[in-house]
């Protein structure tokens, strides 16, 4: 039975879908089947792994809205046991669409239901906000994985989206937990990392992941060529710190 | 009567905030009357000078509802000729709120009216979503200012944006304007960011403004002090930058 892991956070720009590839790419490298959904109109975990967003016919749009089953929409990729779910312009509307209609937060759980024992591991890469598709992240999800840009105005947006997990759970998804805050874009050269990482450290200790993802021009120039880290510069920084953030789950998943 | 821009790109962390703030102050500084508008629930700009999103009984939540006039929810900074009408985190409530009242896209515009004269200029700042928030502003706006990130993911959501001013151009808006895209977080260690302005000059020439805002760790470190860069390190390439950006845009308005 999959384990579901949404990777989320309202604050842009902060390394979620960077995490999703990744963290995916590294979990199949280590044995696992993995399967990443594109939950983000953007579609740049589609393009991040080198399918084009616009072009694939099927994508998560169909099965939320329930014109297709879902089994129909997972595709393979070029990494060995990660498949993945495309995103599609067309989730822009579905948060309007889904508004006035019954159980709206509920219909990513009920379609991921029938696929759960297919995989070991599912990833769900969120748009950056708390609206309806958020929302639906974390009540179809197992646990909540928040990337922590190590920067300013990070830290700010960690309390709201706490409050926000704090009410899915007392609502709508009693069981989500939390898998971890993951800090992103650690540069020593800049004062404010240390600060973050201190400060988060301060008030969320339990919380806090042991691996930190350093800032990496490899990370950054990987999707360009449409490929995780590892298979574009196996040596990096980038790449060595997402395989240890995919041991440490499984460690403390008991899967390793 | 004021010249009102959004700063808007649907694609998160690509510099919206710190491109209101710092343009925001720089023209204040070359004598302009300016007013910053938090529009989105983060409340980054708001935090960014030096105010406490959630401590602001003046915000523009109130205004855009209906429950205060908007003139109220003015209030100054230590800028001289800068006012900021702070966000709030009520404001993650409104998208929802409006989806179903009348004139839901023009609320923003009808009441900014009554203050457009006492102003030179109006920057709003945008969240990182094209939903009712962004279009009320985008409908509210002489002019959209789109900060590109020069890196990867960035591009994609370039032609998703330019969709949907087209659509409010056809609609809402018809005298809406592209008031250019500025790339920002330039690095000339990173080989895709020269891509990405080669690219977005090939299909967007007319559009790509002069002023390149480069990466500079100063502009990352300014908000942790509540103070535009121009105020916290005056001579770093980061402010230098934003500065001109400010006269460039006044010398096309012919402010200058
Ligand atoms: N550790 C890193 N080092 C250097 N660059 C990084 C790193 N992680 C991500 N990036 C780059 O930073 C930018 C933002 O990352 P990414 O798009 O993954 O964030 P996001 O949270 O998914 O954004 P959004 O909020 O728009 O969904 C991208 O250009 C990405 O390539
Ligand atoms: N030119 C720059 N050089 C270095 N860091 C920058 C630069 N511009 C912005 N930053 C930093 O990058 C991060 C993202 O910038 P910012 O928050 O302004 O983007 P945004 O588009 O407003 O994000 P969001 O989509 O969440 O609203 C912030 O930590 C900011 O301090
Ligand atoms: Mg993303
Ligand atoms: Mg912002």
């Amino acid at each position: 039975m999959a384990r579901v892991i949404a990777v989320s956070n309202q604050k842009g720009g902060v390394g979620k879908t960077t995490t999703c590839i990744n963290l995916a790419a590294s979990m199949a490298i280590l044995g696992k089947e993995v399967l990443l959904i594109d939950f983000d109109p953007q579609g740049n975990a589609t393009s991040g792994l080198g399918l084009v967003p616009g072009d694939c016919d099927k994508n998560i749009y169909m099965a939320l809205m329930g014109d297709a089953p879902i089994q129909q929409q997972i595709q393979p990729t070029t990494v060995k046991r990660l498949s993945v779910i495309p995103s599609n312009i067309d989730l822009t509307g579905a948060e309007v669409e889904l508004v006035n209609t019954e159980n709206r937060e509920m219909r990513l759980k009920s379609v991921l239901s029938s696929i759960k024992d297919r995989f070991d591991y599912i990833i769900i890469d969120c748009p950056p906000s708390l609206g309806l598709l958020t929302v639906n992240s974390l009540v179809a999800a197992d646990s909540i994985l928040i990337p922590l840009q190590c920067e300013y105005y990070a830290m700010e947006g960690i309390s709201q989206l706490l409050v926000t997990i704090n009410l899915i759970q007392d609502t709508l998804n009693p069981d989500i937990q939390i898998e971890g805050i993951l800090p992103t874009m650690f540069d020593v050269r800049n004062n404010i990392s240390k600060q973050v990482i201190e400060e988060v450290k301060l008030h969320l200790k339990e919380h806090v992941l042991e691996t930190v993802i350093p800032r990496n021009v490899r990370l950054c120039e990987a999707p360009s060529f449409g490929k995780p880290a590892f298979f574009y510069d196996r040596t990096s920084r980038g790449t060595v710190s997402y395989l240890q953030l995919a041991k440490e789950l499984l460690e403390k998943h008991q899967q390793i």
